[in-house]
């Protein structure tokens, strides 16, 4: 599998991932 | 404004989806894509806006973001509405919604618990479009702001903190380049990459079928 271009950290829940899930 | 995407006389696709992109990579589009689409739509809505043309009805698919051979970036309606439609939506409303499928699309493919590292001023950029304040006026999208491009504008040093308008995104992508008076030919240039690598990529994957 490539290297991934990003990083990926585990979700937060006062992260912009958890923010826009609940938009 | 233009129409669906046409073949051109290649019998190739003029246009792509932001939808189709995501589904023929299978992986999120980068960071620099992601200034690129913002600031390229948001220049389409402004320009239409600044024609006088009806608001932009509401945004809510990638499938609706068409990113053009020549690197252009327009609005499509949404699936099911048609030219009749006149539930427009506001300029804030759009704006959010772009957001929030500009972060889907950098998001694209990764689990549920797992959040992609961004770059501070792209997760602020996002931050911000999705914090929008209604400007003076509300759902006219715009149409008081009838200077000509950011590039332009005195006040473009001024950073922007809170989001009312398409020029605003436009101005904090702009200024994410060394150079804010590169923006509409770099961003450019970014989406007709987009276009012709994918394009590329779609043309390869068919030889091999």
């Amino acid at each position: 599998k490539g290297k991934s271009l990003y990083n990926i950290k585990p979700k937060h829940d006062s992260g912009i991932k958890a923010k826009i899930s609940m938009k | 404004e233009r129409g669906p995407a046409a073949a051109g006389g290649s019998g190739q696709p003029e246009a792509l989806s932001l939808e189709e992109i995501l589904r023929l990579y299978n992986q999120p589009i980068n960071e620099e894509q992601a200034w690129a689409v913002c600031y390229q739509c948001c220049g389409a809505l402004r320009a239409r806006a600044r024609r006088r043309q009806p608001p932009a009805a509401g945004l809510q698919a990638p499938a609706q973001l068409r990113i053009w051979r020549d690197g252009a970036v327009s609005l499509e309606p949404a699936a099911g509405s048609g030219k009749l439609e006149h539930s427009y939506s506001s300029e804030t409303e759009i704006i959010e919604s772009l957001g929030i499928i500009i972060y889907k699309a950098l998001d694209y493919g990764l689990k549920e618990n797992e959040e992609r590292e961004l770059s501070p001023p792209l997760e602020r950029l996002i931050d911000h479009m999705t914090n929008t304040v209604e400007a003076d006026g509300g759902k006219d999208e715009g149409y008081e702001a009838l200077d000509e491009g950011v590039e332009e504008d005195d006040e473009d040093e001024k950073e922007v903190e809170v989001i009312h308008s398409y020029k605003d995104v436009m101005k904090l992508c702009a200024a994410h380049l060394p150079t804010r008076s590169e923006a509409p030919n770099h961003y450019q240039a970014v989406c007709r990459a987009l276009f012709a690598e994918t394009m590329e990529l779609y043309t390869f994957l068919a030889k091999i079928k």
